[in-house]
């Protein structure tokens, strides 16, 4: 219904004004509707600048820098509606350290809301886990799950893997 | 409703009987390319009700039935089963007095379909029905696959309100 | 013309099924044309399966899979038709690190024939560069370029970017 | 024809004169996310002749020039000379002479573009004509940006051809 969409826009409108500065430590951003006469079929457009940085259209951005913004909407809708669990495939992947690292801080901040399940390649967001899963190959094609410790979780994306492959 | 555990067996590359459990707090799975990480996900999606073969990257729903390797024969059918703590009595009416829930599906090559709640055969509308009455339906916000959070940035933005549709 | 597209697209299938097996250490793959008889409109299929799996539509394929299975492509149009340059951004971003090592490899092999510009946030890659550049925006928005040495680089992208952040 | 060096003067992030110099063998550029590093690409395309601003994300061409930041004004015109060692003579029978080629390019606010081979001016249609007679055009294949790889993977057969296009 209208007024339903128009009420969940400016509520996520809202937290992504908050959420986006908290990730990027500084800048600004907002969803802007394309169409407001239309609320059914009106498009969201996305309107973002990283600190310091003149506000243009979000094509401009850096690969990581568009991650992080996306990252920001996501998570504000997510707390707006919250579901009881989130399952996040590789998102940090596209993030140099320092955003890794404002990403984790982000997801400490909302795990009392929810249970979260992160798959990823780098070794700070693996800090993060209560527990860790390893996936593996051995058998051509046939994956297994084993329990693993941090360190050896570190190790499977490390320098050791080679020596494995 | 927060998830306790996930059963695969030939779900994708995922051959022989696995159990994850899942821990409150966060739940890190890694691993090399290739190895199985987003077909953990994909199993979740599909336990839940996905009824799009290609949001599962396949082109038929078939497609999720382990299908061979060098070493290994195809198999005949794919199960999964995902188990909920609902300790909050938060599902909807019918199941709130249970301690877990657990969702099932199985899919034979033949193209037969099972659908279990609680071992309980039923139908896939059940399942999907469930999860809308606990707000945890597969809400494309609370599942972000591989590459998705790239398809928000140049998605049009009549496709982009989507997302908050979900949300509303 | 049909005749030069018939060719290259031979040659370079050729060197695909050539090269896919080197960058997999095993494996198979090859290129189809989705319309052999229309050879100015055909698309252009890939089917591959990396070592030990069965043979099957790429979209199955992992995020990395499918990102090395490119590189292979982009490499084999590449050998046939070699550029004086070759300019790579992050190509190496989904890869982890032994398919970083088979990809840094393949790289070292085609040095002779052109120059390679890598950007990338890889610690490995980086090893392959003879002059490395650090790009910095100490002031918001206005960016420098610095010639630096091998450990400041992977410093840049190491545990001390949270210091700077 | 190899690559020797770029100069970039208001050129997107780099408001300042940057000049690079590039090696036989390896060149590295690395920084953090959004420092300026896909722009550098960016620029080696548009001084060899790039016609869609879009291929640059951007939507007009004049998003290349510096448009200000907090602690500095926009430009009012935005440079890149890219220079390259034409030592094996590769170059086309009008530039084969010369031991370097320079192109340049030049952008106004107003819209008024200029540019230059060798320091001298020129017509877009010459820079471009130029590099088809050395193979060194912006091929899609030699410039592989950010994101390129994917599209690759998901592109519609029909779209993935033109990749093979431009080796025939
Ligand atoms: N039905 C199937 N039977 C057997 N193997 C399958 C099936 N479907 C997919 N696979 C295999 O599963 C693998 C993909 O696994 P997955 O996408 O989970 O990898 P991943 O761990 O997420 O890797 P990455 O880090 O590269 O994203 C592919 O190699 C694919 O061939
Ligand atoms: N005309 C312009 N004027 C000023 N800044 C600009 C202009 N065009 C783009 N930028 C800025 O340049 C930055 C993008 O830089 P770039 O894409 O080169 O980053 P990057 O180093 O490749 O980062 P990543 O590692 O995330 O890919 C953006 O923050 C954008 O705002
Ligand atoms: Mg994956
Ligand atoms: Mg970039």
């Amino acid at each position: 219904s209208r007024k339903r969409f128009r009420e969940t826009f400016d509520a996520v409108n809202s937290q992504f004004q908050e959420l986006f500065p908290k990730l990027f430590r500084g800048g600004r951003a907002k969803l802007v509707l394309t169409d407001e006469e239309n609320l059914l079929e009106t498009g969201v457009e996305i309107i973002a600048s990283p600190p310091g940085k003149k506000l243009q259209s979000i094509t401009l951005l850096s690969g990581g820098e568009k991650a992080l913004t996306a990252i920001a909407l996501i998570f504000s809708i997510f707390l707006i509606k919250p579901s009881p669990f989130c399952l996040l495939d590789e998102v940090d992947a596209p993030l140099d350290d320092a955003n890794v690292d404002r990403f984790n801080d982000m997801i400490r901040s909302m795990i009392g809301h929810s249970q979260f399940i992160l798959i990823t390649h780098n070794k700070r967001t693996m800090e993060l886990a209560d527990v860790l899963y390893g996936v593996t190959m051995e058998e051509a094609g046939a994956s297994k799950m084993v329990s693993v410790r941090l360190n050896q979780a570190q190790e499977m994306v490390g320098e050791t893997q080679t020596a494995v492959a | 409703m927060r998830l306790k555990s996930l059963e695969l067996i030939g779900f994708k590359s995922f051959v022989d009987r696995t159990v994850i459990h899942f821990e409150e707090g966060v739940t890190g799975i890694v691993g090399p390319n290739g190895c199985g990480k987003s077909n953990v996900v994909d199993a979740i999606r599909w336990v839940m009700g996905e009824m799009s073969a290609k949001h599962l990257r396949g082109s038929d729903m078939q497609d999720v039935i382990f299908n061979g390797s060098e070493t290994r024969q195809a198999m005949g059918m794919s199960q999964v089963y995902l188990t909920f703590d609902n300790s909050d009595g938060r599902a909807p009416a019918d199941f709130s007095k249970y301690n877990e829930i657990q969702v099932g599906r199985r899919l034979y090559r033949s193209g037969e379909s099972e659908y279990f709640i609680n071992k309980t055969p039923c139908r896939l509308k059940d399942i999907i029905d469930l999860f809308l009455g606990t707000g945890v339906g597969t809400k494309a916000y609370s599942v972000v696959e591989q590459g998705m959070i790239g398809s928000i940035i140049t998605a049009k933005p009549e496709d982009r309100r989507f997302f908050l549709e979900e949300a509303a």
